[in-house]
């Protein structure tokens, strides 16, 4: 869970977010 | 007869498989699985000239349903990964109510928690 | 049986809010209720390949019960996670 959490907030962070968001988690989601 | 390819096999190969110097793609390789959460933080190294970096979110538009199968079905796996893909796709215009938690909180029992 | 899954499933769910906070906090970066959603149900459905996984280990080494040995068993395509799962493991035996 930890894991998925952390990548999607580097996703988001990538995207200059402040939150995550279902589009963030989908692209970590394959290779996680 | 011995797992190695015979002479006339390894031309073959090399005429027709074989990603060499004159290919604009040398080599394809996947994605270095690490964990972030376990501060294992890897150097995202550099891609070699030539060397292809698979991803494997490039193509998720068409992973959220099965594609046709041969003689192997999709295995449980893949079946989980594209159902998540499937209810990510159904979540994405909710804005703020969620309605896997609307479904599931009469449910929750703080025992079940603890 | 599909209330005992469902009462599994929101604990589940309600565990994942948590720890995602905890992240949230740390990254100082939010979530939205539909990613703590999709976690959820991408951890249940892990949980369910996880328990078939440990089933089919401790089969194999012919018992009845699953082990740690097995839990490790799911971690051994990581190296990063087998040390992490065999450290967390030393220190629970202690």
């Amino acid at each position: 869970v930890v894991e998925a959490a952390v990548r999607g907030v580097q996703q988001a962070q990538a995207e200059d977010l402040d939150i995550v968001d279902v589009d963030q988690l989908e692209k970590v989601l394959p290779q996680l | 007869k011995d797992g190695f390819l015979s002479e006339e096999e390894f031309n073959l190969w090399k005429r027709l498989y074989r990603l060499g110097d004159g290919d604009q793609v040398k080599g394809v390789v996947l994605p270095e699985p690490h964990f972030p959460s376990l501060q294992e933080d890897a150097m995202p190294k550099e891609p070699t000239a030539g060397i292809r970096q698979l991803s494997l979110s490039e193509w998720r538009l068409w992973q959220d349903h099965p594609l046709p199968t041969h003689q192997v079905d999709h295995s449980d796996r893949c079946h989980h990964f594209i159902s998540v893909m499937q209810m990510i796709e159904e979540m994405r215009q909710e804005e703020d109510e969620c309605s896997y938690e609307r479904k599931i909180k009469p449910f929750l029992r703080m025992e079940d928690v603890r | 049986q599909f209330s005992h899954r469902q009462r599994l499933k929101a604990a589940v769910h309600y565990a994942v809010g948590r720890l995602c906070s905890e992240v949230a906090l740390d990254k100082q970066v939010q979530f939205n209720k539909q990613t703590v959603a999709a976690i959820a149900e991408v951890t249940f459905r892990q949980c369910e390949n996880f328990a078939k996984d440990l089933e089919m280990f401790a089969r194999h080494a012919k018992r009845s019960t699953v082990t740690t040995e097995d839990v490790k068993l799911l971690a051994r395509r990581s190296n990063s996670l087998l040390k992490y799962i065999t450290e967390k493991n030393e220190e629970i035996a202690q």
